[in-house]
C-alpha cells in the first residue's frame, strides 16, 4: 500500500516548494 | 474503534463535545491505519462526514464548538484523501467539493488555511476537467454569500496576523491560475483575482520577506510574465 498513501502530503509539498508549478510549465 | 464503529457513532447523531472527540479519534485512525481501513470506513463514512459538515455549515448561529467540529471535519477529510482511493472518492463527489468550497471562511483562518490547501492540491492532481469541477462549487459557495467568487481568498490574503493562511491563499491562486491550458483563460482568471483586490495587496505581501510566501509570489510573477510573452 506504500505507493497509495501520502498522496496529499506529496501534492502539498510540491505546492509549498514551488516544484508543482515548475513541473506544470514543462 | 473499528471503521464500522466510527460509522455507527457518526450515524447516531452525536453532537458537540462527543462529536469533537469522535472526530479527533477518527482523524488519528485515518492517518495511522492502512488504506484498506480507510476504504472500509469510506463506503458509508464519507457520506456521513459530509452530512455532519453540511449540517454545521448550514447552522445559522455558529457556536465555538461548532467551529471546532467543522475544522476537525476538514482535517478528517484531508486524512481521508491522503491516498488514491480517498482522493478519487472526494473528486468523484460534487457535494464534497461544494462543502470544501463553503468551508473557505476567512472568519475561521485556521480551518480556511487547511481547506484552501486541500483545494490547491485538487487543482494540481491532474484530473480531467478539474478546473470546471472546482470553479462551479467555488462560484456557488460565493453566490450563497452574495460575494464575488474569489473575494474570500483575497480576504484571506489581507489577514496579516495569519501568515500561513496568506501562503495557502497564494498557493491556491497559483494552482488555479496555472491550471488552464488555454492562455486566454489563464489571463482571465489572473485578472479576476487582481480585480478582486489582489493587485492592491501584492506590495504588502512582498514587503513581508517570508521565504514561503516569496516562493509563491515569484511563481505568480513568473507565470504572469510568461503569459504576457506568449500573448
Amino acid at each position: 500500500e506504500g505507493d497509495e498513501t501520502g498522496v496529499m502530503d506529496n501534492l502539498l509539498e510540491a505546492l509549498q516548494s514551488g516544484a508543482a508549478f515548475r513541473d506544470r510549465r514543462k | 474503534l473499528s471503521s464500522q464503529e466510527y460509522v455507527h457513532e457518526l450515524r447516531s447523531g452525536i453532537t458537540e463535545e462527543k462529536l469533537l472527540n469522535c472526530l479527533e479519534s477518527l482523524r488519528v485512525s485515518l492517518t495511522s491505519n492502512p488504506v484498506s481501513w480507510v476504504n472500509n470506513f469510506g463506503h458509508e463514512g464519507l457520506g456521513l462526514l459530509l452530512d455532519v459538515l453540511e449540517k454545521l455549515l448550514d447552522k445559522k448561529q455558529q457556536e465555538s464548538i461548532d467551529k471546532k467540529n467543522q475544522h476537525k471535519l476538514i482535517q478528517c477529510l484531508k486524512a481521508f484523501m491522503n491516498n488514491k482511493y480517498g482522493l478519487q472518492r472526494i473528486l468523484g463527489d460534487d457535494r464534497s467539493l461544494l462543502l470544501l468550497a463553503r468551508a473557505v471562511d476567512p472568519k475561521q483562518p485556521n480551518m480556511m488555511t487547511e481547506t484552501v490547501k486541500i483545494l490547491s492540491a485538487i487543482c494540481i492532481v491532474g484530473e480531467e476537467n478539474i478546473l470546471e469541477k472546482l470553479l462551479g462549487p467555488i462560484t456557488t459557495a460565493a453566490e450563497r454569500n452574495n460575494t464575488e467568487r474569489f473575494s474570500p481568498i483575497v480576504e484571506g490574503l489581507e489577514n496579516h496576523e495569519a501568515l500561513q493562511l496568506q501562503v495557502a491563499c497564494m498557493q491556491f491562486i497559483n494552482a488555479l491560475v496555472t491550471s488552464p491550458e488555454d492562455l486566454d483563460f489563464r489571463i482571465h482568471l489572473r485578472n479576476e483575482f487582481l480585480r478582486s483586490g489582489l493587485k492592491k495587496i501584492l506590495p504588502d505581501l512582498k514587503e513581508k520577506e517570508n521565504e514561503e510566501l516569496d516562493i509563491q509570489l515569484k511563481v505568480f510573477d513568473e507565470n504572469k510574465e510568461e503569459d504576457l510573452i506568449e500573448l
